[in-house]
Formats: C-alpha cells, structure tokens, sequence
C-alpha cells in the first residue's frame, strides 16, 4: 500500500452525497456510498456522518460528465471512472464519479462499474491512500471486480488504512481509552461507543492463545497480543483483523501445524485455514468437514510427539483427536484422560521455546502444566498473569 | 528494443500509451516534448517498465499487447505515482 503523509487529523469527519447516478436512482446511490464508508471504518476508528452539502461538509462526492471545476474532465464512458482528492481543507477528500460510466451495483462481474467498488476505492484515497502495486488490493487502479455480496477489503488495505489511523488512534488519544465521541449531530446508527480495547494485564480469561510462527499470540474479543521471539513482553492490543481480516469478530481455538505450514482458527462452528495470513483454499469451513458434529472447538494444540491435533469442548469436557482430514473414530473422549487438566478450558499451546515436550492448559487467569511424554499433569493452577505476562 | 515496439504499433497506440504514462504520473508532463522525445527514449522505456511492474505485468519496457490492454480498461483517475500529482493542484471546490 502507499499513504500520503497527511490523514485527516480528526475521529468525525462528514460528507454529503450532492446528487445520483440515474442508472441506480437515489436511493441505491446512497446505499453504495454509505456502505462504501462503512467498509472504511469497520477497520479504524473514523466516524462518518452524512449531511447535507449546505454544511460544508468534509467530503464532497458527487456525479459529473466532462468538464467539472476542477483540473481532471471526466472521458466519457471508459478510461476515468472516477477521481478523490486527498485529505485536506477545501476540496480535499472530494470524490466525483464520471456520470457517463454504467453504473452499477451488486450485479456481479462483467456488468458495468460497480459503484460500491469505485466508491470504496475512491474513498480509499479520500482518507490518504494512494495506489497500490497489490493486484488484489482495492487500492489497485484498474477497475476489478470483486464480491460485493460479501465484500472482504483485501489485506493490504487494511494494513494501509490501518497505517494512517490504527496509529492516528492510539498517537492522538491515551491508548486505554477510546477517543469521547462527540454530541452526534444525528442519531447515528449505533451512538453505543465502541468499548475500550481490554487491557491485557486485566482479562479474567483468554478466549485463545498459542504459538504461532514461535511468536506467542493472544486473543481476546476483536483484539489480539503478541510476544516476539526473545521479548518477554506484549505488543497491543492490535486488531486480529489487522492480519486475519476475516477474523474481525475474534476467535474461540488456534492452533499451529509446522509441518503442514498452516494455522487454523475456529470461530462458532467454522474453521479458517491460513498460511501466514494468507487464506487458503475453500475457507472458512464447518466444523463437521473435520467430523466434529456441532461447533464452538474452545482450545486447540497440535502436539509434535505424534502429529496429531487435540480439539477441547470446555462445556462437555470432551475432547477429540484429529489426524489427517478428519477427527479419529473412536473420540470424543472425556477430558479425565488428560489428568489434572481442568475440564473446560479456555485455550491451550504447547511449543514453548520451539519444544513441545509439555501442554499448557489455561482456564480463566490460571495455567496448568501436563507433561505430553508423562502423559500427566506435573503443575496446577499457577497464575497465567504473573508468569506468562510479567504484569 | 522502444525503437522496435514504437516502429510496431500504430502512432494513435502509441500517442494514447504515452499520455497514459504522463496522466498517471510515469513521465513528467514535458517529456512529450517531441525535441526531447528521443533524448528521453531510456526514459519512456524505464517508465513503460516501472508501470508494468505497478500493474503486475512484465517489465519489458515495450509497448506490447498486455500493456496496451491494461492502459485501455477502466480505471481511477488519481494518478500512480506519488510524484505527480496532477488533481491535487486546486484547494478549493
């Protein structure tokens, strides 16, 4: 991705949609544009409100064909679909659509411009990014088309946005606390402040945590903490989204396979399969590809002594084992086997210092500590906050 | 190898592949000079390749067909580099 140097130096920024598209109509305009910002601050904490021109709005966006006041006139159908200024007073951010292009929206590739995709990309720039060599990135400048059904805004774009505000966040307010929103001119959609990202040091419990890259990740809710290698402490929190964007709802299990290079997460009762943090092939899945009739795996460790992978289902106090495809016949089994393991655990790691000579079970604040070649638990009950975090 | 895949393609081709390169920032705007044109050969050629190479195509630095076909689809005007910024000259509406 590649910023320009100054974002809007603000958390409520305001636009107006000045006319429409007759290909759409008013309404289904308005529905692209809205839910092009919307996509933008699902990944920052910008707040979007939408006034009418008359107020001087931030963002300007409107339709226009050849000549229109500024120093780009508009081609006719092809070649320039669109233009946005970068941040700025005046006409900075403005987004102007070339009224001549076939617009329009939710109507699958090779129809015409999707104004949803234009609008996102365009307003890509209006917030400070500027074209990305990414192909696959929205930032890319030649038209693509992409689902808008369910639109994922591709990776690096998070990064970019991310870059410009993620930081702008925590440079400009004190990172414990969200920035106090202002009185809303208008009711906006949700006036519940966004909660405050947890503080690490304070969570009760852990929803996973596991080795990853042999960088120790933590994650709770929306967030994430990581442990680089040879650091005794934690970056963060930091968006899970921010790498795995398909995970912005947060995790319930991860775990690592090194030998087939994947990282897995589960979440409800689906299963993402990554490499790094790229996403592989025909994820997200259901849990019951992998045999395990209904969802929500709680913890996740893969254990090198024999390849395998144990899922734990805190509630039942289950627990399966999976091989190659799918989990083995004759499980699940109950969670005694583990012994001294407590029955419905959080999360669970092993790899340690590279080693996985023992399991790490952890429920609530507390850890234990089972021995994989004693097959037994040699440590109960120590405190995770003061040994693992060094709060 | 320019001189080849100029002398190749008919000069319309060539005239609308140059102005894309100045319009999305690849050539500063007086480079289609023509007194300066040949001078500049190198520089065409660095810049053909530099916006394959955005563009995700092979950096030939020759104006050949899958360079001409991404310079025809349907785009964003702001430009690619950084350096020209061309619409961001006015400040006011």
């Amino acid at each position: 991705y590649v910023t320009v140097g100054s974002p809007w130096q603000k958390q409520l920024i305001t636009y107006s949609i000045n006319n429409f598209t007759p290909k759409l109509g008013k309404k289904l305009t308005h529905e692209a544009i809205d839910n092009a910002f919307k996509v933008w601050s699902s990944f920052v904490p910008l707040q979007f409100d939408k006034v009418d021109a008359s107020q001087n709005p931030d963002i300007v966006t409107f339709f226009a064909e050849g000549f229109h006041n500024d120093n780009t006139n508009f081609d006719g159908v092809g070649g320039y679909l669109a233009h946005a200024f970068y941040p700025g007073s005046g006409i900075g951010g403005d987004t102007h659509f070339d009224g001549a292009e076939p617009w329009t929206l939710h109507q699958g590739p090779n129809k015409g411009n999707d104004l949803f995709l234009v609008a996102v990309h365009e307003l890509g720039h209006a917030l400070g990014l500027q074209h990305s060599p990414d192909v696959k990135a929205i930032m890319a400048p030649v038209y693509k088309y992409h689902d808008t059904k369910n639109f994922v805004l591709p990776q690096d774009d998070i990064l970019g946005i991310q870059s410009l505000y993620g930081n702008f966040w925590f440079k400009l307010f004190d990172s414990t606390k969200p920035p106090r929103r202002p009185a809303a001119t208008q009711p906006t959609i949700s006036s519940i402040p966004e909660p405050s990202p947890p503080k690490l040091c304070e969570l009760s419990n852990y929803d996973a945590i596991s080795f990853l890259r042999k960088e120790l990740y933590i994650f709770k809710g929306k967030y994430m903490w990581r442990r680089k290698r040879g650091k005794t402490s934690f970056s963060g929190p930091l968006m899970i989204s921010s790498f795995w964007p398909q995970l912005k709802n947060g995790v319930d299990a991860v775990y690592e396979n090194p030998t087939s290079n994947k990282i897995v997460f589960f979440k409800d009762h689906l299963f993402w399969e990554f490499r790094g943090t790229e996403l592989l092939p025909q994820s997200p899945r259901h849990v019951r590809h992998i045999g395990m009739q209904n969802g929500k795996v709680d913890a996740a460790v893969w254990w090198q002594r024999n390849g395998k992978t144990y899922f734990f289902k805190g509630n039942c106090g289950y627990y399966w084992r999976y091989g190659v495809g799918r989990v083995e016949e004759d499980y699940p089994r109950s969670i005694s086997v583990w012994n001294g393991a407590p029955a419905n655990v959080d999360a669970a790691f092993s790899g340690v210092d590279g080693s996985h000579n023992f399991t790490y079970f952890v429920k609530g604040n507390k850890y234990w500590v089972f021995n994989n070649w004693e097959i037994k638990t040699v440590k109960t009950s120590l405190s995770f906050v003061d040994d693992w975090l060094k709060c | 190898n320019h001189v080849k895949s100029r002398t190749k393609r008919d000069s319309a081709e060539i005239g609308f592949a140059e102005s894309y390169l100045v319009n999305y920032g690849y050539v500063p705007p007086d480079s289609l000079q023509s007194g300066r044109a040949n001078a500049e050969l190198h520089s065409w050629s660095k810049a053909l390749a530099e916006m394959q190479k955005f563009h995700g195509l092979p950096q030939t630095g020759e104006f050949d067909d899958a360079t001409i076909e991404i310079m025809k689809k349907p785009r964003c005007a702001n430009p690619d580099k950084v350096s020209v910024k061309t619409n961001l000259k006015r400040k006011k509406r």
